[in-house]
């Protein structure tokens, strides 16, 4: 039941926008953070055929079935986790990045995160001043079960702050910053370890900017309540 | 030419813009440098993807910034001015793809900004380290299927310069750009003298038919307490021929279950 195949025209030189009526999984494998469970993760597989001349592309992807919510605690200020309805007393590293020449094979990314996991971490904090990490970082943080917290390119040293104050407003070019940003959510957004985009370390990304990726990262609508209820509060089974 | 991604990562070369005076259509076309270059050459083995200090190191030109106090005998971007660390990248590879098959040149992350060179075609790789860049280089292949591959890779505009007593982030001037910061130097590592300039993430070429995938988009939502799920998904179809097709998409969702048993 997990292999459906649809029938679609793609008008000539056009880019078509296209959304998989949703596959149904009964009690699925979920993913959990390092110590909380397996991390199981599904082998997603997309080809698409055109009639007359065989494949044209096809891509894949280890997913994970999960659902990390994060909410501010009112009485503690502090920012709770929760992974699956379950809340998840979060061990967390700092990480920056791996090496200074940005020599980031997946050996040497395999090696460091799993020794996070053997030191029982359960997430890692991408710091703003560092890289947008890679796939391969977040692969294996997806096979090792460490969440990740990814920081965009703002940095409390040296945006907004110090004597004199340097780059108040940030970088000089924000719209190459949110097409930077809105590129990198493209090219990481499908990891099951993702948990959480900050706007930066220490400090608020510019105005416009922060608004910006409020709007761009907001839940879609479509997924705000993913439960149908009947009025009395009870979810539909 | 199978459909699908060969990521380029062996056999590339580099050398420094400054000692090399022929122009990107030259070396893609008539002056290509030797794929063994002698030591006297401006051209070396260059590690790609990496930075432009990862293939100096590699050749053994600079000592290892990391030891002692190795970094402070290479010099500066601030000192050197930002040509001494603009860099060529050069590389062959064999794609021939049939009539109907288009064909991507994907550069995962260029810091800080290039101009790509192949078989004497230009294209700009405009700035930004964290960015993806994927030029159609279909109709810029050769028809023996041997393509010569220049990249120019230029640092971040705002590389800044390092204060006498150091500090989080030097001048900060490196904050002008959409690059990573940290380059300057920070409390817990010296300042980095190429500010990571470089092709520094992966490069590859993608064969596909008429129709490319882009960027799926994946999302479960659950109901009854995690016992009902729904997988969706949302991409982009790209047609790049001039006429209607009509496609067939299929998904496959299979988890190893132990080993080597699959359930599909």
């Amino acid at each position: 039941e997990h292999l459906q195949s649809y029938e679609i025209s793609v008008p000539p030189d056009s880019v078509l926008e296209y959304t998989i009526p949703p596959l149904f999984f009964y009690k699925p494998n979920l993913w959990w953070p390092n110590g909380m469970g397996t991390q199981s993760l599904y082998n997603v597989e997309i080809s698409v055929d055109v009639n007359g001349f065989g494949e044209s592309d096809s891509w894949s992807h280890y997913f994970g079935f999960r659902k990390i919510e994060s909410t501010i605690d009112d009485s503690t200020g502090g920012r709770i986790f929760k992974v699956n309805g379950e809340p998840v007393f979060i061990r967390g590293g700092n990480w920056i990045l791996s090496d200074g020449l940005l020599r980031l094979t997946r050996k040497r990314y395999m090696t460091d995160i799993k020794f996070h996991a053997d030191m029982n971490f359960n997430m890692l904090r991408c710091w703003g001043g560092g890289l947008a990490e890679r796939p391969d970082f977040y692969h294996f943080c997806d096979l090792y079960g460490l969440m990740v917290w990814q920081e965009f390119w703002i940095t409390g040293d040296v945006d907004g702050r110090g004597i004199p104050i340097s780059n108040p407003n940030g970088p000089l070019d924000h719209d190459l910053f949110l097409l930077c940003a809105r590129d990198t959510v493209k090219l990481l957004r499908n990891h099951a370890s993702l948990a959480l985009w900050v706007g930066g370390n220490e400090q608020v990304p510019p105005i416009d900017i922060n608004k910006a990726l409020k709007n761009d990262l907001k839940l879609h609508p479509m997924f705000e309540s993913n439960h149908t209820t009947n009025g009395s509060g009870k979810y539909l089974s | 030419a199978a459909v699908g991604k060969r990521v380029l990562d062996t056999g590339w070369l580099a050398a420094r813009s400054t000692e090399v005076s022929l122009t990107g259509e030259k070396l893609t076309t008539t002056d290509p440098p030797a794929a063994d270059p002698d030591p006297t050459a401006p051209w070396m083995h260059a590690a790609v993807p990496g930075t432009v200090l990862g293939t100096l190191l590699k050749n053994k030109l600079i000592p290892d910034p990391f030891y002692g106090l190795n970094n402070e005998s290479i010099i500066d971007i601030a000192k050197s001015g930002r040509e001494h660390y603009t860099f060529w990248f050069f590389t062959t590879f064999h794609c021939a793809p049939a009539g109907h098959q288009h064909v991507s040149l994907n550069f995962r992350g260029i810091n800080y900004s290039a101009e790509v060179y192949l078989n004497g075609h230009k294209e700009v790789l405009p700035k930004g380290m964290f960015r993806r860049h994927t030029l159609d280089i279909t109709d810029v292949l050769h028809p023996d299927g041997k393509n010569l591959l220049a990249v120019l890779v230029h640092p971040p505009d705002h590389p800044g310069a390092i204060p006498p007593q150091g500090g989080q982030g030097g001048d900060h001037e490196i904050g002008k750009d959409v690059a990573t910061q940290y380059v300057e130097g920070w409390d817990w590592i010296c300042p980095i003298r190429d500010r990571n300039t470089g092709i520094w993430d992966e490069v590859s070429i993608s064969v596909t038919g008429p129709v490319k995938i882009t960027d799926p988009y994946l999302v479960s939502t659950f109901y009854d307490d995690f016992k009902r799920s729904y997988l969706h998904c949302t991409l982009q179809l790209e047609n790049t021929s001039s006429w209607l097709s009509d496609c067939t998409l299929k998904i496959q969702v299979s988890a190893e279950i132990e080993g080597n048993i699959c359930l599909v």
